[in-house]
Formats: C-alpha cells, sequence, structure tokens
C-alpha cells in the first residue's frame, strides 16, 4: 500500500557539510501491516517517516502508492491523498498556535469538506477518546506536554484514515496514558488500520506485529515478532 | 536549598473556566538530594518545575530559595540566582530558532559574563558530551527530536549549575543514549549537585533516591527509595 525504494535524502548544512539523513532505505508496507521502527536517535527515522507519508520528497529514489509512483501524480492529486488515506502524529506535534483543541482537531475535515456540524462532533469525539473532553477550547500553551501530544493524535485519527503514521506517540506520556494510546491503536489495527510507528519505547516494539531497526540512515533488521 | 510552600497555581481560560494547575504543594528540595517527580499527564509536574525553577509566579503560597522569600528579591538579583544556580531542561526544549546549537548553548555563558574564548569551549565540550560533537552548526530544525533535546541538556548543564532541573529529559531519546543521560546526571550528583527531574520512565523512578507523586495539582506521595 506504500513504499520507498532505494531512497536517499541528502542535507547539506552550511558550505561543507553534507548529512546522509537517509542512506539507501527500501522498505514495504503492506496493508494491515503494524510495524514499529527503532534505532537510536539521529538514524533517520523522523526522516523516513515524512518519505513514507509523502511530506517531503527523497533525493533520490522512488515512493509509491498502491504501486503508483508518487512523482508521477499532480501535487493536488497527492494532497487528496494524504489527506484522506494518511493520519500523521508528527513527534514536535506541529499544532497551530493561536487555534484551541477542537480547532486543531477540525482542519483536516475542514480541508476533506465535511459540514460544520458534522465536524465539530467528530473533533469533540476524537478528543474525548484521548481523554481531553475538558481541554477543547485550551490552546496549545494552555496545555501539557502529554496534553498537546494527544491533541496532535486526536487530529491524525479524526478522518479516519486507512494509515497512521505516529512518530513517537507516547513520549511525553505517563505509563497509564501511554498504554490507552496504545490500546486506541491496537483498537484501530483490529479494524483494519495500517499502523506504522517510531517509537523508543520497548514493550511498543514488543507489541508490534513486525520491527524496523534503522542505524545511520539504514535499515539493519527487518522482521517478524512470533507472537505479534 | 529551594522550598515551595502551600502554593497555588491557578489559570483562568475563557470567561467561565478555572484551572487548578497546582492545588496546594509544598515541596522542600534539601542540597545533594535526587528526586523524581512521577504522575499523570496534565497533573502539573511542569507548573511545579517552573516555580521550583523561579520561572513563574505562583498565584499564591511562599518559594523560598536558602530560606529566602523570593517575592522580596529584587528582580535582578532572581534573574541572577537562575543564571548562576539553576540549569533548566525544559519538556520543549525551547530552542532559539534561527541560532545554531553551539550559539543556543553559549547564551547562559553569555548572561553570565564569560570570556567568548571560554564560552566556545565549553559549549563544545557540553555537546560533545552529549554525542554532539558533529552537529555544532545545525539550527534546531535540523536537527531530529532527539538531538534538539540533548542541545537542550547541554545548555543546562554549561553553567555549572548547583541544581539541575529537567523536564523528562529523556522523552525523546532511544534507550541507550536515555542511559548515557541518566549516567551523566547520576555522575553530577555524586559530585554535589541537586538534582529534580520530571519523568514517565519507571527506570528513573527506581534510581533517584527520593521519589515525589503528583496527581490533579497535590503531592500525594513523597518517599525515599530504600536503595537510592
Ligand atoms: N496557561 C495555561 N492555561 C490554562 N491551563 C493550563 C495552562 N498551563 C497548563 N494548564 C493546565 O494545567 C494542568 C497542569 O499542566 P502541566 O503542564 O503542569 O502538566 P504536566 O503534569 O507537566 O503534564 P505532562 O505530563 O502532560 O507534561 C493541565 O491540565 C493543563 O491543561
Ligand atoms: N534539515 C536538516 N538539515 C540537516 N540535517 C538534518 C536535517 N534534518 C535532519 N537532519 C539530520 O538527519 C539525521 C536524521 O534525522 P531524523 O530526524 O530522521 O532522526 P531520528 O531518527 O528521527 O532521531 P530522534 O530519535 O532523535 O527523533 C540527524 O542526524 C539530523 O541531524
Ligand atoms: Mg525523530
Ligand atoms: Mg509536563
Amino acid at each position: 500500500v506504500l513504499e520507498v525504494r532505494d531512497v536517499q535524502k541528502t542535507y547539506q548544512v552550511g558550505d561543507d557539510i553534507v548529512v546522509h539523513a537517509l542512506d539507501g532505505v527500501s522498505l514495504q508496507i503492506r496493508k494491515g501491516d503494524f510495524i514499529a521502527i527503532i534505532g537510536p536517535s539521529g538514524s533517520g527515522k523522523s526522516t523516513l517517516m515524512h518519505s513514507i507519508g509523502l511530506l517531503d520528497h527523497p533525493t533520490s529514489g522512488e515512493v509509491l502508492v498502491g504501486g503508483t509512483d508518487v512523482t508521477k501524480m499532480a501535487e493536488n492529486e497527492l494532497a487528496r491523498v494524504r489527506n484522506k488515506e494518511i493520519g500523521f502524529v508528527f513527534q514536535a506535534f506541529n499544532l497551530l498556535a493561536r487555534t484551541t483543541a477542537i480547532e486543531n482537531v477540525e482542519l483536516p475535515l475542514i480541508y476533506a469538506g465535511v459540514s460544520a456540524t458534522e465536524r465539530k462532533e467528530r473533533a469533540i469525539e476524537a478528543l474525548k477518546r484521548v481523554g481531553l473532553g475538558e481541554r477543547l477550547d485550551h490552546m496549545p500553551n494552555q496545555l501539557s506536554g502529554g496534553q498537546q501530544q494527544r491533541v496532535a493524535i486526536a487530529r491524525a485519527l479524526v478522518t479516519e484514515p486507512s494509515i497512521i503514521l505516529a512518530d513517537e506517540p507516547t513520549g511525553n506520556l505517563d505509563s497509564k496514558s501511554g498504554i490507552e494510546v496504545m490500546a486506541f491503536l491496537q483498537e484501530l489495527h483490529k479494524s483494519g488500520v495500517t499502523i506504522v510507528l517510531v517509537t523508543h519505547d520497548a514493550h511498543v516494539a514488543l507489541h508490534a506485529a513486525r520491527v524496523v531497526r534503522i542505524a545511520d540512515g539504514k535499515i539493519t533488521q527487518d522482521y517478524f515478532n512470533k507472537d505479534g
């Protein structure tokens, strides 16, 4: 359903430093997969997620959606696929600053053309699911770190995407809230959603069906958990 | 060395919502303590850290530094104490955006009046300690989440403060980097530094000498680990 083939992502810093954030990465994500991506800080996990999530074009290599090379797609078609099919939870949340929690969560539904009444209802529902029913009108700077993270999660789920890409979704959550989020994702996975998570949490990696390990911009392991 | 007495922190949201982020908190931090603050998302940990760190005035209650009520101190004296004695690692890092890693780490030394040559030397040393010797000239948006977190840690340590307040310093780090940071903090603690950490990591809480648990803006437990 999503695939990257021999992807390179290179950055230039100043005049003389070249960083190979991704150095020849190939990964096939099948419908219904539950993948945990693990690896050291700086190894390329977020960069890989941005390529898979169609948010960033690689320096070289191909990205395919349902078998079609995305570079052959028109920009508005790509944006439509992103909005309709993919829910992305950013490592730094990326919430709009002067926008309340409920407005932040409604945003992808506005883009999808959903009516105002239905939008509000679904945004409230999503925020209640992550335990933020009493923080609807708070701005991001009026929320704790873990609350901001949960708004980002609610926003990624509100369009009911078929693919969820979550970059360290429990990094700022206490173990109880983290367990609730993981249970929520497991539920969605059972109902057919494809899930790719970046995580530093060994427990999370143990519960994923498949584990992909990355180091220095390369995939070093790609295996299925026996019981996952 | 630092103390909060019956501190309340209340926020008003909109016209009708009142949030009691801290609801009568008293905590004495003794010289040489190693304290882990744990509790659910939204329970008041970051708010408590901002009060202890002299970054925020409580709505009521007292904050004392070395026995002196800070409300009796002049603002510039308070700023001097903060800069000289306290190193603060923020949950959201709070790095300056258009400033390189090394410049971000030099900032507290500029305020402290350290010479340019010594500043640069100490900033490079601090960044090397957290494994970022090859990222000195990167801007925050050219760094991974865990790398930004480590720049924030380096910045908090570069003034060699007597008190380190770290709000979830390993939240974005893989277990190996997280272990290195904790080993670094343990080393500093052995050399006499007072450490207060907010953490969601049960392992970190196990290694602290003292654990303070907070829920709904109140301290519910304050105990010493037998072996800690
Ligand atoms: N400026 C503000 N205005 C209104 N409410 C606020 C504000 N800042 C924080 N709060 C509320 O105060 C409570 C405590 O926030 P705090 O950031 O201290 O929590 P925390 O324990 O650090 O949580 P986390 O583990 O998620 O980081 C939260 O419920 C939050 O919504
Ligand atoms: N815009 C950029 N310019 C230069 N280098 C960059 C840029 N963005 C990322 N990098 C570098 O690319 C590498 C991979 O970054 P990435 O954010 O993918 O790491 P990560 O595996 O997500 O790390 P973490 O676990 O710390 O979040 C890092 O070494 C980082 O310094
Ligand atoms: Mg990352
Ligand atoms: Mg917090």
